[in-house]
């Protein structure tokens, strides 16, 4: 199967999301 | 029962679900294996990037803890325990810090986790940042100990992940050898 692949930068983006908050 | 974390609509799915824990040592008593259990406490469990965000945003920095504390993230249905069934055959690769760097080191290795960049197959069970009095302890547990191609690639990413001098000092102790 695929495998889900986030770099540092991505998950670092998504902490500015209203949905990490 | 816990019910199981799932991604929430339009959020970022993680390959595996993770628990955060926390432990401290009661001062001047021995660590055995029923206090440690009793010691250990689970956050919570999450199954997407933005899950983990609203965990960790409101965790305090491992830096910033006191006394002789640790923060574990393990794979949901892991617990950090050499005893537990995923960890019994492993080992951990250690990085002992000196004080300062944990929180970011902490980070950058967790950030490494979740986005799967080890690239060793399901091996990975978790990680743990200990903080201890004079220094700090990272390290990250897998499933195999004997499997070579997998600890020295956990070794490998590990150092450009954390992106550590070159002659930091990396151990790695298989469980059984931590028992004794």
């Amino acid at each position: 199967g695929t495998r889900i692949i986030y770099d540092r930068k991505f998950l670092l983006d998504c902490r500015n999301s209203p949905l990490a908050r | 029962r816990r019910k199981m974390a799932v991604p929430g609509a339009g959020e970022h799915p993680l390959q595996f679900n993770y628990s955060f824990w926390y432990s401290r040592r009661t001062p001047g008593r021995p660590a055995s294996t029923q206090s440690y259990e009793q010691n250990i406490k689970q956050i919570g469990t999450f199954a997407s990037v933005e899950q983990f965000w609203r965990f960790y945003s409101h965790m305090i920095r491992p830096g910033d803890l006191t006394g002789h504390s640790d923060f574990h993230l393990f794979k949901d249905g892991i617990k950090p325990m050499w005893e537990d069934d995923a960890n019994k055959m492993g080992g951990k690769w250690i990085i002992r810090l000196r004080k300062g760097l944990a929180s970011r080191c902490w980070e950058n290795l967790i950030l490494a986790i979740l986005g799967e960049q080890f690239m060793v197959g399901e091996e990975i069970c978790g990680a743990v940042v200990s903080v201890r009095f004079q220094e700090d302890i990272i390290s990250i547990w897998n499933k195999t100990a004997s499997d070579q191609a997998t600890t020295a690639r956990i070794r490998d990413t590990l150092r450009r992940v954390l992106n550590l001098p070159p002659n930091t000092i990396m151990e790695y102790k298989t469980h059984t050898d931590s028992i004794k």
